[in-house]
């Protein structure tokens, strides 16, 4: 199961949360206009923070943030 | 199984419950204006709740609680 | 397997019933106007009761309780 | 796998039938009109019997019996 | 794997056929006009027959019993 | 893996043919017109033979044997 | 997996061709006009061949033999 | 996983591919004008190659040949 | 899992690559016009190569290569 | 799972990237015009790398690179 | 599970993050111009970044990154 990210400006933060009886931080990839992340949930990742402007495309469809 | 929330206001919060006999709050994210998470079910997690103005898709279709 | 419970007033109350022999309520979960909850069968709960005035997604399709 | 009922009136019935070669009631909600309950089939369950106004949401589609 | 069926007059009868080398009936459910039950297919039932006027609900579509 | 057998005149029959190297009737179920069975696929149930006028619902699709 | 057979005339002959390294004839059923054949692929039945002019409903469509 | 072959013309040949390391005919049945098989893929059989006019139905459409 | 190879021509080839470390051709089969074969893939084959004028149906789609 | 490649030119290359923690060429397949590849993910290829103008068909669409 | 990614200029970077506790580049594949590559998740790889202008298909839709 993955999610596609497509940063719409400079400085989008992806932020991968972790899985199991404590949440917090275990990894922030940054991107700049026009790159791509395309990220799983993982044994490690069971949430996901995104941070700035970002087109995602999901199982359930599209979500653009414009500020 | 993950569900995809966008913040549209700032202040939201997104609320883990527990699994099991017990259904308590084990974590709340808060999320700005145009912040994203997506978020998984999980061996910890077998209920979500959100306070605030939010956009959410889910494999049923989509939501959002305008006020 | 979950749904999504989106309240349309105060003092909604969403029921989880016990799985088993025996079926009682196990946990009440209050939600106010605009407040939502994404809650899973689980080990523990095989039926979930409704009270209020609420819009439900579900596999099968979406429902609301008007008054 | 659940069906989703809504009561159109108070004192419809829910009743949940044993699974096995023994064929009788084990529980019956009472729901009032606008409640909503969610039920499976379960290790119990596997026969639902229905009294009263509702309106079902099933895999196979949408019912209601209006009187 | 379930069916639903929805009695359109009274003394409808829902009867469940044995699974396994013999064919028989193990359990006949009365329906009234309105009612509903929903059942499944079981360890104890391979085949289900129905008398009286109803709607039924399965995965290849609707049927109805009109006289 | 069922199919849905409505009988459109008296004295249907829905035949079980036996699973395994060898295949002979194990059972004749006789339907009036309006009644309905459901049969499965089982075990000791390979093919089903039907004879009789009938409107029969499966997995590709409905199909009528008018005379 | 099965596939369902209306026969259009007497004597449609529905045969079962035997699986593994040897493939040859192990039943053959007679249809008249108006009968039925629901026939599944089971451990002994890995080819089935018709004769005769018929309707098939299988997984990827209809098929007539008109002539 | 079966294919539907519905021969167009006498003396169309179904064969039979050998699965494994070496490839070569198990078997050929001939089909006349009119005549239907429906083939599994198997243990034995890898791959299937048709001589003669026919219509086949697959998993991926529908394929005529027509001279 | 199978794809479906219609010839278009006289001398068209179906090339088998061996699955594993290493890629080589381990069979290739000559079809000539208007004949079909349906190849699946297999535990010695992770590739087929066509040469010549064809139409294959794939899971994918349809394509033709036509001079 | 694999994909459909229809070379629109000569001296197209379909290269086969080593699954595992090291990631190289090894298998370069040459088509030439018209010919089709089909190809599967396995044990040994995880990626594909393909140079010169071709079609391709796989799970989430077509795509054509044209010069 | 694959992604397909067709470069729309020359120096589109292709970058494996590591799967586990720790997130880092593992590989970075170079495409010029028309080149495509089609990139599965792996044991090794959770995460895939993109830089430069490129097209992807994904499960989830197209995304075009257009500088
Ligand atoms: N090492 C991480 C890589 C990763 C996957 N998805 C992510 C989402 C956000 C941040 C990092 C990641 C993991 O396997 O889980
Ligand atoms: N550590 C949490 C992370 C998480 C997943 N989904 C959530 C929803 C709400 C709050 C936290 C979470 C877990 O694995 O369960
Ligand atoms: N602890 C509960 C949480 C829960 C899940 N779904 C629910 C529905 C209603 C009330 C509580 C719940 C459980 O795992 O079952
Ligand atoms: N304890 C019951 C709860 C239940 C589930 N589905 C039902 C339908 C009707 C009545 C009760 C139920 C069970 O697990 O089976
Ligand atoms: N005890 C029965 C209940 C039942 C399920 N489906 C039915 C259909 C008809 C009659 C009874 C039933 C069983 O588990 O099989
Ligand atoms: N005892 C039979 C009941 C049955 C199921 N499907 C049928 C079809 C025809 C006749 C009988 C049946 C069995 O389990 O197989
Ligand atoms: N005894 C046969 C019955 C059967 C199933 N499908 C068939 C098709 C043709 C002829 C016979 C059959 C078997 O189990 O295989
Ligand atoms: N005995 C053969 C029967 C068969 C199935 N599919 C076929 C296709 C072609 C020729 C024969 C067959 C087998 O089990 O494989
Ligand atoms: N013996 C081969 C037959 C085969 C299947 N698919 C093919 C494609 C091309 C050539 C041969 C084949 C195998 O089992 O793999
Ligand atoms: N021997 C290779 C054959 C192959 C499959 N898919 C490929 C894609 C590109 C190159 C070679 C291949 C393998 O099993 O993996
Ligand atoms: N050796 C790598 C190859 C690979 C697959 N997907 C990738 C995406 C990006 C970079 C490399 C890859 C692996 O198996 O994981």
């Amino acid at each position: 199961e993955y999610v596609v990210i497509k940063a719409l400006e400079n400085g989008v933060t992806i932020i991968g949360l972790t899985r199991g009886k404590d949440t917090r931080f275990h990894h922030s990839e940054k991107l700049d206009k026009g790159e791509i992340m395309i990220a799983q949930f993982t044994e490690h990742t069971s949430a996901i923070k995104i941070r700035g402007r970002v087109e995602v495309l999901t199982r359930h469809g599209r979500l653009r943030t414009d500020e």
